[in-house]
């Protein structure tokens, strides 16, 4: 695993997260039931918990948007990349951003909204990418069934160094 | 003269060096091209090749062209 330049984290183990807009490619609920469960992949291996707000500025702010969407890092259109975050900090720090060039789903077709959204958590947590080719937070994306998903190994070793583990585990 | 559309090959460099500036933090350098393809652009592509678990080899070929052709998260493989 890896992390940001000088490990950059949150403060704070209380985040907010809001988000702003929503893909029509799934429904508002499967929008809302596959950020939530990325989130919660972090949370059930930290001291990390998070709430969802609906206005104001959240610690993650989550949105969908596609080539230039105010950020200076213009998504590029279908397929290569699919979305970004942003290491902890104030301001755009731990923001979630989805390239809406892509299609999003809840299942095996298109890029699952959850895979790609526990990826980009990562990030706004404060891990950068791995090279273990089968740690969530190795760069590529690849399919695996989000009911059968499990942390890997090195993912929560990587959180873990910057956070804890869960008191209540 | 007419200008010909750039050829695969040139494609797949062009393709190369953007991935680069995105992801392995190669920069713009006041350099000719061709200087840079022999300095950092062979170094980036190496840094990438070892990211990945590619064989070094420091130049473009298919294994580390068919990587860079995934679908992947746009934060950079290394820090700027």
């Amino acid at each position: 695993y890896s992390t940001f330049p000088n490990n950059p984290k949150w403060p704070t183990n209380k985040l907010t997260y809001r988000i702003e807009n929503y893909t029509p490619d799934m429904s508002v609920s499967e929008v809302d039931s596959a950020l939530q469960k990325a989130l919660q992949v972090w949370a059930q291996v930290t001291p990390l918990r998070f709430t969802r707000i609906y206005s104001g500025t959240a610690d993650i702010m989550i949105s969908f948007g596609a080539k230039a969407h105010g950020d200076y890092y213009p998504f590029d259109g279908p397929g290569g990349t699919l979305a970004h975050a942003f290491a902890p900090s104030v301001g755009i720090g731990g923001d979630a951003h989805f390239d809406e060039d892509e299609t999003f789903t809840s299942g095996s077709n298109g890029y699952n909204l959850f895979l790609v959204a526990a990826h980009e958590f990562g990030h706004a947590l404060g891990l950068s990418h791995s090279d273990d080719p089968g740690a969530l937070m190795f760069p590529i994306y690849s399919y695996t069934d989000p009911n059968s998903f499990s942390l890997p190994r090195d993912d929560v070793r990587g959180i873990q160094s910057l956070y804890g583990s869960n008191p209540d585990v | 003269v007419p200008i010909l559309p750039p050829n695969g090959r040139e494609q797949d460099e062009e393709m190369a060096e953007t991935y680069l500036k995105r992801f392995y933090n190669l920069t713009e350098e006041t350099e000719p091209t061709f200087r840079r393809s022999f300095g950092q652009m062979n170094m980036k592509l190496s840094e990438m090749q070892k990211f990945f678990g590619l064989k070094v080899t420091g130049t473009l070929d298919a294994d580390t062209l068919e990587v860079m052709k995934k679908p992947r998260c746009g934060v950079p493989d290394v820090a700027k």
